[in-house]
């Protein structure tokens, strides 16, 4: 079995004293293979190793002219290591994980919840107001995915299960039923609303509109991207064209109880500058966890 | 993109991000740029153009080498489908289509509604049967799979039905008890008709990356796939997964999802899904 990706990197600079200009390239396409086959998107991935590269490279100058106190002397491959897990990390985690939950005097605060078909929405939705219930919260929870078979009810039986109402209709416009859910949580005394919309696709224009018409309605403080963790190279068209349209203000990884490396976490955060907030660790409902750019890093890098 | 550029570094670059960016993976990738060099430093190469008559011939002998149809009937029947895959792959919507399509064929048609474990999920396919015209069998939440799939072989006797389709819970293919539960599924199956099942059916999202490898060397471990189904293809993922699965395991894709619509399903077409990933 050849030795591929991350640790290849590794071992080829295992025997050498320094990371030089030399031996740097060879170990930055291992680096580009494990990223690539951990499924970060490709212009992403360039552009991460450059920084690393020049990231290794600097310090390797400050090191010779005695600069680097704080960077301990070691084997070129475990300064290679350390750069690629720090510099992943820095750049996925600023540990902006908190979501902004204040009420106002308008009503409950609204947290909005978009994705592409499959992506988790709905069971992250109520994982969510689990959680908050949890937190003394009284969350309210709207079922606005008018389109999928019983969508409504899966919701409904989740709510159930955590004992959180779920505001729904029978009617066909999701605006509307966004726009009454919120009413009702204000007149029910609910402190936050969480939307649970319909699964889409970016190029779905009267879809993306209607999301449009939603955020407008609710003025929500969050606007979650659900995405699955095994999403491929689409990751950075998917969030670039929600978050263009909605401002999203956060993201989901779902899924990651699986062994998908989980790239879009490292795709979404550096295309758009979107923070990977939560990640949902299984089907069942106190599977919501925040998310840590740490153990994602070593995830990714395989 | 590839008319009559000549072959150079750079194009090779192109190349490289046009396969990758369709999740054909660094392999896969590699494979093609490798003989396309090889090609070309033997001079068999004329132009861009003549590299993308090798590439779409490499794939299509991929894709092209493993096809074969559905198998939709079964002397003693019925014919058994099983449809399996992780989590919001498209496991109900396709079963509801293809039920569809096939009662409009003419077929008598029974679905098994054997995920008895996500929320409304049953409710979901029953809607999707009176779309079809078709029976549905259920049983109640938190019921044994197994004892779904053997009533609705009960009531495909009843009806003559030609085929039954077996809706399975989504599972991650690391989760080796929801594995052998699978397993269990299909030996069950194929207790209660010769041959079966006729057809266990891998449904992969197209937006998935390269876990799909993994997702399809497990499940075929667990169960033996005979044909995979690409979704989602209406949107902006190419697909591109399916190739290195159908090199390495032998897979044909057999159909494809490309909407949420009733009649949104497509048998696969090698043609038409490389001219759409090199587009
Ligand atoms: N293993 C695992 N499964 C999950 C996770 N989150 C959601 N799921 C499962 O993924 C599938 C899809 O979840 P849904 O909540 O229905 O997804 P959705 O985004 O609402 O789907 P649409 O409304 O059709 O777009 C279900 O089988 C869920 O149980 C997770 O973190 N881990
Ligand atoms: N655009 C599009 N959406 C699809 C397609 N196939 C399925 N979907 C959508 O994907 C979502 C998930 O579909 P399901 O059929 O519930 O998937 P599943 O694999 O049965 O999910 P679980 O049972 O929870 O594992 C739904 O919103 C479907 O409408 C397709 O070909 N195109
Ligand atoms: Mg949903
Ligand atoms: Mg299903």
């Amino acid at each position: 079995v050849l030795t591929k990706g991350f640790r290849a990197a590794r071992l080829r600079l295992r025997g050498e004293a320094e990371i030089t200009d030399a031996n740097v390239d060879a170990a930055l396409r291992d680096l580009r293979r494990a990223l690539l086959e951990g499924d970060v998107a490709l212009d992403v991935a360039k552009r991460f190793l450059a920084r690393v590269k020049e990231e290794a490279l600097g310090q390797v100058v400050r090191l010779k002219a005695g600069k680097g106190d704080d960077e301990v002397r070691v084997t070129a491959g475990d300064h290679f290591t350390r750069i690629c897990q720090e510099q992943l990390t820095a750049l996925m985690g600023a540990g902006e994980t908190d979501l902004a939950l204040e009420t106002t005097k308008k009503g409950p605060a609204v947290l909005l919840l978009v994705g592409l078909q499959g992506s988790g929405k709905t069971t992250t939705a109520a994982k969510l107001a689990r959680n908050l219930k949890k937190e003394g919260r009284k969350p309210l929870l709207v079922a606005a995915d008018v389109y999928r078979p019983a969508a409504i009810d899966q919701l409904a039986v989740l709510g159930e299960r955590i004992d959180i109402p779920v505001y729904r209709e029978e009617g066909e416009d999701a605006v509307k039923i966004c726009k009454r859910g919120v009413a009702a949580a204000t007149k029910e005394g609910r402190d936050v609303v969480i939307l649970d919309t319909a699964g889409r696709l970016v190029v779905d224009e009267p879809l993306m509109r209607e999301l449009d018409k939603i955020a407008k309605a609710t003025r929500p403080s969050e606007t979650l991207l659900v995405c699955d963790a095994m999403i491929g190279q689409e990751a950075v068209t998917t969030a670039t064209a929600f978050h263009d349209r909605l401002s999203l203000t956060g993201a989901v990884l779902t899924k990651l109880d699986g062994d998908a490396r989980g790239g879009a976490a490292l795709s979404i955060r550096e295309a758009t500058g979107v923070p990977i907030k939560l990640v949902g660790m299984g089907e069942g409902l106190d599977r919501l966890e925040p998310f840590r750019p740490e153990a994602l890093a070593s995830r990714i890098l395989g | 993109l590839l008319g009559r550029r000549k072959i150079d570094e750079a194009l090779l670059e192109e190349l490289e991000t046009l396969l990758i960016s369709s999740d054909l993976g660094v392999d896969t990738t590699l494979d093609i740029l490798d003989t396309v060099r090889e090609r070309a430093s033997r001079n068999e190469l004329a132009d861009a153009s003549a590299i993308r008559e090798l590439i779409r011939d490499h794939l299509t002998t991929t894709l092209e080498g493993v096809e074969a149809p559905l198998t939709l009937a079964a002397e003693p029947g019925p014919a058994i489908l099983i449809v399996i895959g992780v989590n919001g792959s498209g496991k109900t919507t396709t079963i509801g289509k293809l039920a569809f399509r096939l009662v409009r064929d003419g077929k008598g048609v029974v679905i098994a509604a054997a995920d008895t474990y996500r929320a409304a999920a049953a409710e979901q396919l029953v809607v999707w049967g009176e779309r079809a015209e078709c029976t549905v069998v259920r049983k109640e939440a938190g019921a044994d799979p197994a004892a779904v799939v053997f009533d609705a072989l009960a009531q495909a006797k009843k009806e003559g039905a030609d085929v039954v389709i077996i809706d399975t819970a989504g599972r991650l293919h690391t989760e080796t008890n929801l594995m052998e539960e699978l397993a269990k599924i299909a030996r069950v199956a194929s207790r209660q008709v010769p041959d079966a099942p006729h057809e266990v059916l891998l449904v992969l999202d197209a937006t998935t990356g390269q876990n799909a490898v993994q997702q399809a060397e497990l499940f075929h471990r667990y169960t033996g796939l005979t044909g995979l189904v690409l979704t989602k293809l209406d949107g902006t993922a190419k697909g591109g997964i399916v190739v290195g699965i159908t090199h390495r395991l032998k897979v044909p894709v057999k159909l494809i999802g490309i909407g949420e619509g009733v009649e949104d399903l497509r048998d696969f077409d090698a043609g038409a899904f490389i001219d759409a990933l090199m587009s």
